[in-house]
């Protein structure tokens, strides 16, 4: 463990509870795609998967409980909360989801870290799946032009959970010898570089004070 | 193929 993924942790978790104090405190779903927050309920429940038999940590067991608690939590009020389905926007929320499940799907099966593993298969299509989950939330974004600020701070944080794992594999890398993970290294590049035109708009419109809300062209 | 590496991260 080291600093940089501690802090990735833990502005994960701060990602949640934002997502959660909107959702479920402020009874409200708008500008927030429910499909990203399926598709990271597939990545936790698919990824995860592993707590039926690796123990690695009691941090990563209590984590991913956590992950997948929240995140089944939030598709849940999503679909189901009276208010918060009042104030989703199914028709704006229209990312075509199938375009990033089925390629990361043949992805997984094809590379992964070892072939005669199925769970390899599934790890790998989650962390792939993970790459692409935002595209659904960005492009809602995008589409209301507006960001609200909870938002805002929402997928900053979200952004800067994997941003920070990318200086953890940096630092192990040059720590630890013969470390390396192709896979989630790629993957979290994709899934940080999508986040970047956000970074940029989201500081622009903090620098001026933290309670302005992001325009997105 | 990639040789296994443990899955110690989230």
């Amino acid at each position: 463990m080291n600093i940089f993924r501690f802090l990735g942790d833990m502005s994960h978790i701060l990602s949640f509870l934002l997502l959660l104090h909107k959702i479920v405190g402020g009874k409200s779903a708008a500008g927030i795609s429910l499909r990203t927050a399926e598709m990271y309920a597939i990545v936790f429940c698919t990824r995860y998967i592993d707590l039926l038999w690796n123990f690695a940590s009691l941090y990563n067991y209590l984590l991913k409980l956590l992950f997948i608690g929240a995140s089944l939590t939030i598709v849940y009020f999503m679909r189901y909360g009276p208010s918060q389905k009042a104030t989703y926007n199914a028709d704006e929320d229209a990312f075509p989801v199938q375009y990033l499940i089925a390629p990361c799907a043949v992805l997984g099966v094809l590379i992964n870290q070892d072939h005669s593993s199925p769970f390899e298969m599934v790890w790998a299509f989650s962390i792939y799946l993970e790459a692409v989950a935002i595209l659904p939330q960005l492009f809602l974004l995008q589409k209301q032009g507006e960001v609200e600020n909870l938002t805002s701070h929402y997928v900053f944080a979200l952004g800067a959970y994997r941003a920070l794992y990318l200086l953890n594999w940096m630092f192990r890398f040059m720590t630890e010898p013969d470390y390396q993970q192709r896979i989630v290294w790629l993957s979290g590049l994709v899934q940080t570089a999508l986040y970047c035109d956000f970074f940029y708009h989201y500081y622009q419109s903090k620098k001026g004070g933290l309670n302005k809300s992001v325009k997105l062209p | 193929e990639e040789e296994e590496e443990e899955k110690d991260e989230l």
